[in-house]
């Protein structure tokens, strides 16, 4: 179902939850409770709005009943771990790729990539200081590169 | 017409926060 343009911050969220879904499911189901929770803070008013987030819930139950034994599902603070883990790792690849002056496609999607994961951490409650330190690093870091490449010069 | 569509609207935000907290078991 298409977007509503009021839910709009919570698109590259859901689209990290579509790439993951055949990868790792429980990263798909916390990205798509955390554009959940900001969709019924941003808009569940309007009738566009309101037929997005009814539908998302639908998807959310029903992963959440065919992922039933996983347990980062049935217990959240275990997939609070594996949400962190994963951000961690994406992050660090991505640090380690930067560190070597390796710069490409895949090394500036993992930095943003796993700034949308350390959003999605705040489901499970605030995050911690070097969680928030690395996603404003990592976000910066994605946009940074980004311009750099598409202006043809390379990133210090 | 307008109070029915604002008392469906806020039926079915309640009806999506209790869907979420049960998700969540948070009830």
């Amino acid at each position: 179902m298409a977007l509503p343009s009021q839910l709009k911050a919570i698109q590259h969220h859901l689209r990290t939850a579509q790439e993951h879904d055949k990868r790792d499911p429980v990263v798909s189901y916390y990205c798509r409770l955390y554009a959940m929770q900001t969709g019924m803070k941003l808009d569940s008013k309007t009738p566009e709005c309101r037929k997005f987030l009814v539908k998302l819930m639908d998807q959310l139950e029903m992963m959440k009943k065919e992922l039933s034994d996983n347990e980062s599902i049935s217990q959240e603070v275990v997939g609070n771990a594996h949400i962190e883990n994963y951000a961690l790792k994406m992050f660090l690849y991505a640090d380690n790729e930067d560190r070597g002056g390796r710069f490409h496609k895949n090394m500036i999607k993992s930095f943003y990539t796993s700034s949308l994961l350390y959003d999605v951490l705040s489901v499970f409650g605030e995050l911690s200081e070097e969680n928030i330190q690395h996603r404003k690093y990592a976000r910066w870091k994605a946009t940074y590169i980004h311009n750099c490449m598409k202006n043809g010069e390379t990133p210090k | 017409t307008g109070s029915l569509g604002s008392s469906v609207a806020s039926a079915e935000q309640d009806e999506l926060s209790q869907r979420l907290a049960k998700l969540r078991d948070q009830v």
